[in-house]
């Protein structure tokens, strides 16, 4: 937003992935993978325009209602997950997600506390879903239990899952289910290392 | 590359990523994504011709030298990725990907064995780089510590860098850099409970 702002009191009208780039350290891919999941906004050729990128990108931000997360699993995963979360919502003003409560079947790590967030039984999770306005869950359960914990949150009413374990999870269409497999980073990184080795 | 295969015995010349999104579970957005990263191969409008994808997945999955990963941080985040690349490396045959080394600055954890890959103190990477043959590193360790572990790597050789911590770190042009950040994915979803949260 703010490389935004800065163009556009420098009189630029359009700018390309190229640009916003480098200014974001992202590259131009990244650009626009990032800004694909918000809609079509740049036209090949001629980049974005500035103006209405800004534009449309407050109207998103401006939604600063905040939105509850929930996270499933508070083993190594989530426990990381959720330190970085909290951390993250802690350095940015604006950040609209709230990490708020995390579920677990193992009896040791109910009542464990991270900054505002607690670990809650999962059986009690259906309830504390609808109590604590959570919208959105994150898995980070052993594949095996992954399509229970994800039907529980289907079934109070979630519309948005951020899913890490390897298991291909069945929801319904009106759910919006994003699979993070942080392998597909490394094997894309290999890709370059391929000319390489010469090894 | 299971789906191409079976695309091609039934004469399909064109895919969408609509359909290869519907066949393997992601989005088309995702498949856009995913295929990106390996180069521009679809054209708009007509999608990606199937047998030159197929060639081109061949030709990148037939390198099927193996390349040796490391991990600096065997802290929750590290020890999580350790354990599911290691596990996804037994499933998948072809995997290139081997975790062969964990480095660490905490005493406690020197020593420690996850399958086939040992932590090692962190003063002993420059060395365990070259002898192991290490062309990835993973950088799982806090936000200070990030650049120094980073510098480090680029000394020893290494050309590829998947970056956990929250620090924008320096690198020279010919070093592949990616950051992975969790909460990019879900701030989209975010996006998506947009029109639900009448409260
Ligand atoms: N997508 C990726 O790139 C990626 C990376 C790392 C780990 N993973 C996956 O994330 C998951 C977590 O990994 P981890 O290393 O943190 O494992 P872990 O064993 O440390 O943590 C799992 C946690 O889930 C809890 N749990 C088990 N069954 C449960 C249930 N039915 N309901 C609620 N909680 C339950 C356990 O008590 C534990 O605390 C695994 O499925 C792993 O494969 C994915
Ligand atoms: N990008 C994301 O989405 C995301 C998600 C979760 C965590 N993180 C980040 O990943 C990092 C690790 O998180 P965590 O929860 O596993 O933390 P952690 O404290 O559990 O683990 C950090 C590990 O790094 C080790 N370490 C510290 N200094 C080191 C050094 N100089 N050299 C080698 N090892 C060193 C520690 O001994 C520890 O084992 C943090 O920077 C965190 O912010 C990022």
């Amino acid at each position: 937003m703010r490389i935004l702002e800065d163009l556009d009191q420098k009189g630029w009208t359009h700018v390309s992935s190229q640009d916003l780039g480098e200014r974001t350290g992202l590259t131009p891919a990244q650009v626009r993978k990032d800004l694909t999941v918000f809609g079509e906004f740049g036209k090949q050729g001629i980049g974005y325009e500035v103006r209405f990128l800004k534009q449309q990108l407050e109207e998103i931000l401006r939604l600063n209602r905040v939105v509850n997360v929930g996270l499933a699993g508070a083993g190594s995963l989530g426990m990381a997950l959720a330190r970085y979360n909290i951390e993250r919502a802690k350095q940015q003003r604006t950040s609209q997600l709230r990490l708020i409560a995390l579920f677990d079947s193992d009896p040791h790590k109910i009542g464990l506390r991270i900054d505002g967030a607690q670990v809650y039984p999962v059986n009690s999770m259906q309830e504390k879903i609808t109590e604590l306005g959570i919208q959105i869950m994150i898995i980070a359960v052993p594949a095996h239990a992954a399509q229970e914990v994800a039907s529980i949150c289907v079934k109070s009413g979630i519309k948005a899952l951020l899913n890490f374990a390897p298991a291909r999870l069945q929801v319904p269409p009106d759910v919006r289910l994003h699979n993070a497999d942080l392998t597909l980073e490394l094997q894309s990184l290999a890709f370059y290392t391929r000319g390489l080795s010469k090894q």
